[in-house]
């Protein structure tokens, strides 16, 4: 069986971030924390 | 002579079948280890159409699904239990140590899949703005939704769209409506008068929750996006896995629809080798929003696995026979205004053998 999920969260442009968010722009953007083929178990975190 | 002779065929045979399963399943093990020396080396597995997947077709795919779910729903004596549970454990990698009752206790395999875990076996991520997973299991795909195709990939050189699986598609919200006039999609005249109403409540509500709905959210012009992308994430649950469905996050649910589809195999053999394979299989998807804007959640069955069952929806009923109901079928239901309210790691479904 297979689960997908689809669903909206912050994908700011570069050009959009502001200067000191430049520095760090995974502070405003959704990126996984998870790979293709990785085991995960219910509960851990699939993306921040 | 003649006993002598049909004496000597009945092991023949046996053996030649057992060599026969035997040198199948060798092969299909050398595959899946090319596969995964290919993963290792960072090559994607890419999309082959194999005759298999044609032959599949013509099965009775539905019949020997539920075939199987009543098989595995004999009550199996005491002392039977053990050897089958821990049968099952070790071809399937299943973790008996965390189930939450003693083995014994579990009256029949379909009982035993649907197991429960012990107290505190699936700690929730603790920070606020992750998303969690809502399964056991192996990522298959994860990434951005990009283009205005808005096409997940299934595998390297197949894709597949987000509003094929979703049914975002604007047919879908005529197709409520219309079901108002054809009750098409009941399952049988007592129930009709209950699918009627829950499609009542979708086509006139259904209307107010589109601007949330996927189908806004995939037609809408990138202008309008904001500083918002959609994103994806397959996971896939082998035969051993733990197979109770929680909530990834924090959400609303405002909408469930059900797809009576196909019920075909969905290992990693059928995904290189099946296009739409998500698209054509039975599936119950419920979407909604979450503090970043729109969500849905996919759950889609396959032969083995064919019966999903909501919590919070017990009368739902999937894997049903084919008797009346088109392939295309969508049976579709809406919570009201303000949805379901439904809290990170909170249980939503289960998925059943058969």
């Amino acid at each position: 069986s297979t689960v997908v999920l689809v669903f909206e969260a912050p994908s700011v442009e570069t050009e959009d971030l502001s200067a000191h968010e430049k520095s760090r722009p995974e502070s405003r953007n959704f990126r996984f924390t998870v790979a293709n083929g990785e085991r995960i178990k219910m509960g851990q975190a699939l993306g921040d | 002579r003649h006993s002598e002779g049909s004496n000597l065929y009945l092991p023949g045979a046996t053996v030649a079948t057992l060599m026969m399963l035997g040198a199948l399943h060798i092969r299909r093990m050398y595959e899946e280890k090319q596969v995964d020396e290919a993963r290792r080396q960072g090559r994607e597995p890419e999309f082959v159409a194999d005759w298999k997947a044609t032959f599949l077709q013509m099965l009775p795919l539905r019949f020997i699904s539920r075939t199987w779910g009543s098989l595995t729903s004999v009550e199996l004596p005491v002392w039977l239990r053990p050897h089958v549970y821990n049968g099952w454990a070790r071809a399937f990698n299943a973790n008996l140590d965390e189930a939450s009752l003693p083995i014994e206790e579990y009256v029949s395999l379909r009982d035993f899949f649907t197991r429960t875990l012990k107290e505190g076996a699936r700690p929730l991520d603790p920070s606020t703005t992750c998303l969690l997973s809502p399964v056991d299991g192996v990522v298959l795909q994860c990434g951005q939704v990009t283009g205005t195709g808005t096409m997940i990939e299934q595998v390297k050189g197949f894709s597949y769209s987000v509003s094929s699986l979703l049914g975002a598609n604007p047919h879908v919200s005529s197709s409520s409506s219309s079901l108002l006039e054809d009750g098409q999609t009941t399952q049988n005249p007592d129930e009709s008068e209950a699918t009627s109403r829950n499609q009542i409540e979708s086509a006139t509500e259904a209307d107010s929750l589109r601007a949330s709905s996927s189908q806004h959210i995939l037609t809408r012009s990138p202008s309008e996006t904001g500083n918002k992308g959609l994103f994806y994430c397959v996971l896939y649950l082998g035969p051993g896995d733990y197979h109770r469905i929680h909530s990834p996050s924090d959400w609303d649910v405002f909408y469930r629809r059900h797809f009576y589809g196909r019920l075909y195999p969905v290992n990693e053999r059928a995904v290189r080798t099946i296009k739409n394979l998500y698209v054509l299989n039975e599936r119950v998807v419920l979407e909604g929003r979450w503090s970043q804007g729109f969500m849905a959640m996919a759950a889609v069955g396959a032969t083995n696995v064919g019966s999903i069952e909501l919590k919070f929806e017990p009368e739902l009923k999937t894997n049903i026979p084919k008797v009346g109901l088109s392939l295309a079928t969508i049976n579709s239901r809406s919570y009201g205004q303000n949805g379901l309210n439904v809290k990170a790691g909170e249980e939503v479904a289960v998925f059943n053998l058969g």
